[in-house]
């Protein structure tokens, strides 16, 4: 099975 | 002052209707380049990023750098009162907590304005960083959004699965499974019609489905969609807006337990 991944980390804040 | 001016005023309409399942508030950033608006769902599982070019607008004024929070379905709700014929104009003051939207029928003959309160939304803004993709795929707006409500009848999500032969879609559920592959179009005669492919690397990935047809909103605004993959980093959905900048939409994928 699977689980939804989240985008923190994947984008750095400014 | 801030006055953006676009006879065009339905893109206005069709930006609303393709962000406002995703987010409930968003800033808008306005400053002399155009409008950019990012923003994350609650759930930080996709973003979307909107770019209108100053240069898109039949009228563009920005004299100072402007953010303005703007609770998404009460712009929708106003948006809603223009007809698609209708020229927009949003503009605001410097430092104001209103901005305006003025409406006017082409003949002139109907004007009409609202004025809304703005929200002090204090947002992260976020760098996206520039990636390489292992690979994009071009393909009919239209035909995305049939595959994406076509194979969310099966399951709650979809895998996208790129290789160099075309692109295949699936979805498995209680009552079976269903497979959708797209060949690369052999001879493009209109490229709008066409399915193109480049890739590097072959890319399998899984998605939640309920956030490919909230991206599918969008399909109005553009004949062609673009969809960019590599191996455990966000899938982006691109449609272009003619003349003026794009929507993307960022989706974290689903992780193997």
């Amino acid at each position: 099975s699977t689980t939804q991944g989240r985008l923190d980390g994947f984008f750095t804040v400014v | 002052m801030f006055e953006a001016r676009l006879l065009r005023g339905s893109i206005l309409k069709k930006v609303l209707e393709a962000i406002k399942d995703l987010l409930t508030q968003a800033t808008f950033d306005c400053d002399d380049s155009g409008i950019q608006l990012q923003a994350m769902d609650n759930s930080h599982v996709s973003l979307v990023s909107l770019q209108l070019r100053a240069d898109g607008f039949d009228k563009y004024r920005c004299d100072r750098n402007i953010s303005m929070g703007m609770n998404l379905n009460s712009v929708a709700k106003i948006l809603k009162c223009a007809g698609d014929k209708d020229t927009v104009t949003m503009k605001a003051q410097d430092n104001a907590d209103t901005v305006t939207f003025v409406f006017e029928s082409p003949n002139q003959e109907k004007v009409s304005d609202y004025e809304m309160k703005l929200m002090n939304l204090d947002l992260e803004h976020l760098g996206i960083p520039e990636t390489e993709y292992s690979c994009t795929i071009r393909m009919p707006s239209a035909e995305f959004a049939r595959i994406c409500r076509d194979l969310s009848q099966f399951g709650d999500s979809m895998v996208i699965a790129c290789t160099k032969e075309g692109v295949k879609f699936s979805a498995t559920g209680e009552i079976g499974s269903a497979n959708i592959k797209l060949a690369q179009t052999a001879s493009v005669d209109k490229e709008e019609e066409a399915v193109i492919i480049e890739m590097d690397e072959p890319v399998t990935l899984t998605f939640a489905c309920q956030y490919l047809n909230y991206f599918t909103k969008a399909t109005s605004l553009s004949p062609q969609v673009q969809l960019s993959m590599s191996a455990d980093v966000p899938l982006v959905v691109e449609y272009r807006i003619q003349d003026i900048g794009h929507i993307r939409y960022y989706l974290a994928p689903k992780i193997e337990d």
